[in-house]
């Protein structure tokens, strides 16, 4: 099964 | 206050057709270098990010920053009563209530006026740091969208893998598979069809075609379209507008559990 991440685990905020 | 006028409405109402798909509430920053928004679809998957510098408009004046909070489909339903070639003035108080715009037709001597309520959006804001991909691809974005419709009718990802021999989009579905390989190309006569791949390491990653599909929207923004590859993080698609203005699509990777 492929999922996708919350982009907040690639980016943190501003 | 905000004033900033648009040569052409065409521009915003693109821009407002390739997004409003993706997210629906968002605030129009304004402030002295343009216009900007950012925000994430509901899932938290992918992420639009426009950019309109001042240059972009003429003239351009925003005193003091300013949130826009808009709903899109509101907005769009306005920007349909513009012309394409007709002229937008965007205008707003340095604490609005609403939004005003102005379509002037150039032709004839009609001018339009509408106002947009405006929302209180809370939004959060990623901070999304200069990357050095791994792999930069160039193409036209007419190209692009036309590998994702395609791929998108077999199956739900697309992988794309970039090494010296090329780039290569790949999807495996229940009918069947299919692939499209492209290798860098240069057209001196049309150079809105060149194939540029810049790599500097080999890329695999695999995405969902319905968000690619979607960001193609924006294709009748910009002749070609940029993808920005690195293995394990964000893609980024970018469409460049006049004036390094640019609307830019960050979409998750699919990975193994």
């Amino acid at each position: 099964v492929l999922l996708q991440k919350n982009l907040k685990n690639y980016y943190i905020k501003a | 206050m905000l004033e900033a006028r648009l040569e052409q409405a065409n521009l915003l109402k693109k821009v407002v057709d390739a997004i409003k798909d993706l997210v629906q509430d968002c605030n129009f920053d304004c402030n002295d270098s343009g216009i900007a928004l950012q925000a994430m679809d509901n899932s938290h998957v992918a992420l639009v990010s426009m950019m309109l510098k001042s240059e972009s408009f003429s003239p351009f004046r925003c005193d003091r920053n300013i949130a826009l909070g808009i709903n899109l489909g509101s907005l769009t339903k306005v920007l349909r009563c513009a012309q394409n070639e007709d002229i937008l003035t965007l205008k707003a108080e340095d604490a609005p209530d609403v939004v005003n715009l102005v379509f002037e037709s150039a032709e004839t001597d009609r001018i339009s006026e509408y106002d947009i309520k405006l929302m209180d959006i809370d939004q959060e804001h990623l901070g999304i740091p200069e990357t050095e991909y791994a792999a930069t691809i160039t193409m036209p974005s007419a190209e692009f969208q036309r590998i994702c419709r395609d791929l998108s009718a077999l199956s739900e990802s697309v992988s794309i893998e970039c090494s010296k021999e090329g780039v290569k989009f790949n999807c495996q579905g229940d009918i069947g598979s299919g692939s499209i390989h492209l290798r860098s190309h240069t057209n001196v006569d049309k150079p809105e069809l060149n194939v540029e791949i810049d790599l500097t390491e080999p890329v695999s990653l695999t995405f969902s075609l319905k968000y690619l599909v979607n960001f193609c929207k924006a294709s009748g923004l910009s002749n070609q379209v940029k993808l920005c590859l690195s293995n394990e993080v964000p893609l980024l698609v970018e469409y460049a507008l006049s004036n390094n203005s640019y609307l830019r699509f960050y979409l998750a990777p699919k990975i193994g559990d």
